[in-house]
Parts: structure tokens; sequence; C-alpha cells
């Protein structure tokens, strides 16, 4: 029912009800949402209507029923438990963040194979032993933040576990079952594409 | 010439290229480079063609001319000169990467606008003072990670300086004249449309 392209506009458009919602707004027309998007008014009213809302002529939506369909759609309003994988230098930044909460994304675990860091405080979590996550826990997503050559094994450690989601860093394509969803952020690759772009070089 | 689908997947196509020079391997078959990426031999077929390569039969393409066409088109061989502004947390973890010196992405000056950061070495930059950073500078590319309220603020003041590409962290849309170019990374929208999949809420 929802298309890719919708789906990844969503987190923009919740955040910017919920910014509406802290001021107290009640209304928002599909002109606005379309503005802070910058995309079409006609593909904004598109994706609203395939939420469920219609606005009323000249008001808009409703900035609290929006948010809520949005909040429920990308499981904010139940929030999500996160195991966090590798207590590094990226790792030691994101759990810090406070946007992953912000948002329902709550890292409620970190672990890592250093026996300098298993057992010790990092940013508040006590580090797990990773060897240690059996199937016994309620945790549904995982950030690996490990070194690109052994991503794969611990994939396959947070598969036999039960994890069926994974933000990946590490410069690798991770190979799971069909049954597991792996998104792969390469921030070297961002900024390689930046410099191309910033060329002219597809001119 | 290069569409955006074929740009994206220059990075991971060099990747595996670069591993294949490091082990002395010569050639490599374009069903060999699709499994990497998990796409079809006739998509990579496509890719390599564009670049202006083709392959012998049986044997595939040279690893060494292939590798030399994607590091320039990717701006890796002559290397970039990146500023990355704001030295906290996320900052600190982006200072010690070494994955963007191996892919020619070097960050090479480090900006923040806390007096109790700038003259104070951070990851082995002194970290200048922002509003410093006047138009005299061989610096191209620029790496936004402070907090959303002041990342608008921080982009004018790297356009005014001339910077003509941004890799954005903040959780904001930022407003740029036509020949800057942005790219924004949100972390927690990563996440959430990965809940989102999980769920099989998509069906
Ligand atoms: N630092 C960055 O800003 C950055 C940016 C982009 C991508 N990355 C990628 O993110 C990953 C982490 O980078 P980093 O800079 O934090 O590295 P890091 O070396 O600082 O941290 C890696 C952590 O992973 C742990 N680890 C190693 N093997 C493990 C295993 N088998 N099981 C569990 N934990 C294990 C280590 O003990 C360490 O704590 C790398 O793949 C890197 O390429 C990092
Ligand atoms: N920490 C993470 O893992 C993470 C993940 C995703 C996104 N982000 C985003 O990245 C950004 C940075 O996050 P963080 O956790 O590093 O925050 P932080 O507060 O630790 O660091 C922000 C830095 O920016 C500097 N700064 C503030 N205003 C500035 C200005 N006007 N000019 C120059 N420097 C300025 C601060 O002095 C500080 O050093 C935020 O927008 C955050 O939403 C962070």
């Amino acid at each position: 029912k929802l298309s890719a392209p919708t789906l990844s506009r969503l987190p923009q458009y919740l955040r910017y009800l919920e910014a509406l919602h802290a001021e107290g707004t009640g209304h928002v027309t599909s002109a606005e949402l379309a503005d802070v998007l910058g995309v079409s008014d006609a593909l904004t009213r598109k994706d609203v209507s395939t939420l469920g809302h219609s606005g009323r002529a000249g008001r808009g939506y409703s900035v609290e029923a929006l948010r809520y369909t949005i909040a429920r759609i990308l499981g904010v309003t139940s929030g999500r438990r996160v195991l966090l994988v590798g207590a590094g230098n990226l790792g030691a930044a994101l759990m810090s963040y406070q946007g992953f909460g912000d948002r329902g994304m709550n890292i409620t675990a970190v672990a890592d194979n250093d026996p300098e860091k298993i057992g010790q405080l990092h940013g508040g979590h006590k580090v797990l032993d990773i060897n240690d996550i059996g199937t016994d826990h309620d945790m549904e997503l995982a950030i690996v933040a490990v070194p690109g050559d052994v991503a794969q094994g611990v994939a396959d450690t947070l598969v036999a576990a039960g994890l069926t989601g994974i933000l990946n860093f590490a410069p690798r394509r991770l190979h799971v079952p069909d049954h597991v969803i792996v998104r792969t952020v390469d921030l070297s690759a961002e900024l390689q594409i930046l410099a191309f772009h910033r060329d002219g070089a597809s001119g």
C-alpha cells in the first residue's frame, strides 16, 4: 500500500508535525508540508491521501491526527528496542544521540567482544558480551558498528539471536536470510557521490 | 552520461576492486561484480560499459583499469579536502574514521563555535573558530555535525566561504543556492524505515 518513496518521506513529515504540535498549531496545509520537504504540493496530497487523511478546504489537515497516524506506521508510538553492537568510536557517538529516543528508537543494550569493554559502563550502558546474546531478549533491531572484516560474523550472530532488522555501518554487503532486513549506511560513499556531483562531471 | 543509480553503485564496485587489487587479482567478470553488489549481471555489464570498459570473453575486465576509471570519477585519485564543522560526539567519531582517507576524502580542518574547543586539539586537529573561515582556503566539501537548530546558520556560513558540497547530519532540510549540493543523512529515519519494513506493514 505504501510505496518506498512515500515511506522515505514519512520521517520528515513527522519531524515537522511534531514541531507544529509543540508550538500548539492545530492544522497544516499540503502546500506547507510540501514546502518543508521541498517536493510538489501534488505529491504531498498523494502521500497524505495514501495515509487515509483528507484536508478540509482552506484549513488543511489536523496536525494531531496526521502525526499520530505517521508515528504509528513508523512504530514510534510503541517504541522500539535496539541492540547496538560495537562500543568503539562510532558506537560511542550513537549511544549518546538523543535523536533516536525522541523518535521511539531506544538503544536498550550495547554489546562488544573486547574483554576491556565487556562489563564496563559505556554511555550509561553496561557492555554485554556479544557471544552471550541468546534468544531470550525482547530486542527487534540492531545497529552494527564493528569493523568491516568481522561484520558478517556479527550479522550471523544477530540472525541466530532472532533479530530481524539490521542498520549496518560497516562498508560491507551483509548476507542474511530473506526474513531479515538490512539497511547499510556508507558514509564514505556519501562523500564520494557529493564530490562527483560537485565536479559537475555528470553533465 | 552517468545515471544516479549507476553513480550510487560506483563506491561499492571500487571497494571490491581495491580488495582484488590488494590480493593481486588481475581480472574480474561482470558476474562476480554483480554478485558482490547483489544486482543482476546485465545491470553490471551496463554500468561498466557506461564507464567505457569492455570485458574479454572468459577473462572479464582488467581490475587495474576499471579501478583507476572509477577512482578518477569519484575524485579519489586527486583527493578531496573536507572541512568538518562540529567537534561534538558525532564529529569526534568522524574525525577518527580511517575509511574517509582511504577513499580520498581527507578531513583537513575542524571548526566549532564553542570557546572551550576552539584552539584545542581534537582528533589531531587544532579546532578553528567557524567565524574565522574566510574564502582563503582550499577546501571543497564540508560535513555538518552541529545541532539541528543552528544547522541552517552554519550552512549559510559555509556557502559564504565558498564551499560547494555539504554532507549534513542534522535532522533539518538545509536551504542553499543552486550551485551548492547538499546530501542529508538522517540516521533516525533509517531506523524508522527499518522498523516499518520489519513489521511487514508494507504488505
Ligand atoms: N567512526 C566513524 O565515524 C565511522 C564512519 C563511517 C563508518 N564507520 C564504520 O563503522 C564501523 C565502526 O567504526 P569505528 O570507528 O567505531 O571503529 P572502532 O574500531 O572504534 O570500533 C569498533 C568496535 O567493534 C568492536 N568489535 C570488533 N569485533 C567485534 C565482534 N566480533 N563482535 C562485537 N564487537 C566487535 C571493537 O571491540 C570496537 O569496540 C566500521 O566498520 C567503520 O568502517 C565508522
Ligand atoms: N551523535 C550521533 O550519533 C548522531 C547521530 C545522528 C545524527 N546526529 C546529528 O548530528 C549533529 C551533531 O550531533 P552530536 O551528537 O555530535 O551533537 P553534540 O552536541 O555532541 O556536538 C555538536 C557540536 O556542534 C558545535 N556547534 C554548535 N553550534 C555551532 C555553530 N553555530 N557553529 C559551529 N559549531 C557549532 C558544538 O559546540 C558541538 O561541539 C546533530 O544535528 C545530531 O542531530 C548525531
